[in-house]
């Protein structure tokens, strides 16, 4: 029998057991099902461990429910701003993107950096660019909020706020 | 953070990890996952590898390449790798930290010092494994 296998993790805001409702857990063992399954059929029908691994991960970031792409942490200044690597196990190939704004599948721009680029790692502006020249989707600021990453993100500015009230 | 490993069936091991970071983390601030060997690191000699955690703390220790070192250059299963690179300089190193591993003998390790780490796996046609609470 051949052997292929995968494995995924889907880190979330929220990390204490209390504070996850079953609503939500039960979103992120769906969502988790279904990333795992996007990679996984890449396999079973004898794709690369490369391809399956990018599926998987944009499978998360689409999902709201995760902390990457689409419901993503917010920067203190309200954005989105996102990291993603992929690398090859059997050329050590590997392509990285750092501080990403407003492209849908920072993976696939990983992605693009490995295959289409004779560098390793692209960091903000120059990755923004190469997205732009390799033309991969882009999504405005709101695409990327939720409204739970936009109340967290309302709750810390307001104690930084009051943080501030003594001062002039 | 978002992550996943995989081996193909031509023997091939692969890793991604995509993040959107900490929550009101400052411009420009970087963790572990971009960074290849920090949170992200695969070679087929020994093992692909996936953190989730405190991004500096991980970054630190450039844990994603201790752990496959561990099994390349000291022999050590994937599972006691993952274990050993958890507590690697206990002291200096504290903080969240989670691992997800695969090796290419298809051995999959899943390694956290927290309550929550949401997790999933399949070996070809087994039944996949989902979970999120640490006693799962």
């Amino acid at each position: 029998m051949t052997l292929y296998a995968i494995a995924i993790h889907g880190g979330a805001l929220t990390m204490k057991p209390g504070e996850l409702s079953e609503e939500e857990a039960a979103f992120q063992r769906v969502g988790l099902g279904k990333a795992l399954h996007a990679g996984w059929l890449i396999l079973n029908r004898g794709g690369t461990a490369l391809d399956a691994v990018e599926a998987a991960v944009r499978s998360l970031e689409d999902n709201p429910h995760f902390n990457a792409g689409r419901g993503s942490s917010l920067t203190r200044q309200g954005e989105a701003e996102m990291d993603a690597a992929i690398m090859d196990g059997r050329t050590l190939q590997a392509g990285a993107v750092t501080g990403v704004r407003y492209v849908q599948h920072p993976i696939g721009l990983a992605r693009a950096v490995l295959e289409r680029s004779p560098h390793a790692f692209l960091a903000g502006d120059g990755a923004l660019e190469f997205a732009l020249a390799c033309g991969l989707p882009l999504a405005a600021p709101s695409y990327f909020q939720t409204d739970k990453t936009r109340q967290q993100w309302l709750a810390l500015a307001q104690q930084e706020s009051n943080q501030l009230a003594g001062h002039d | 953070t978002v992550g996943a490993v995989a081996l193909d069936q031509a023997g091939n091991l692969a890793v991604a990890t995509s993040t959107g970071g900490i929550e009101g983390q400052a411009k420009g601030r970087v963790g572990d996952s971009p960074v290849l060997g920090g949170g992200t690191y695969a070679s087929n000699d020994s093992c692909a590898v996936s953190c989730t955690g405190d991004g500096e703390v991980i970054l630190r220790g450039a844990l994603a390449h201790e752990v496959c070192a561990l099994v390349k250059y000291q022999g050590l299963p994937l599972a006691e790798a993952c274990q050993a690179a958890l507590r690697l300089h206990d002291d200096k190193l504290k903080g969240d930290k989670g691992f997800i591993a695969l090796d290419p003998q298809g051995r999959v390790a899943i390694e956290f010092n927290t309550n929550v780490m949401r997790r999933a796996y399949r070996v070809g046609e087994a039944a996949p494994y989902i979970a999120i609470y640490q006693d799962e």
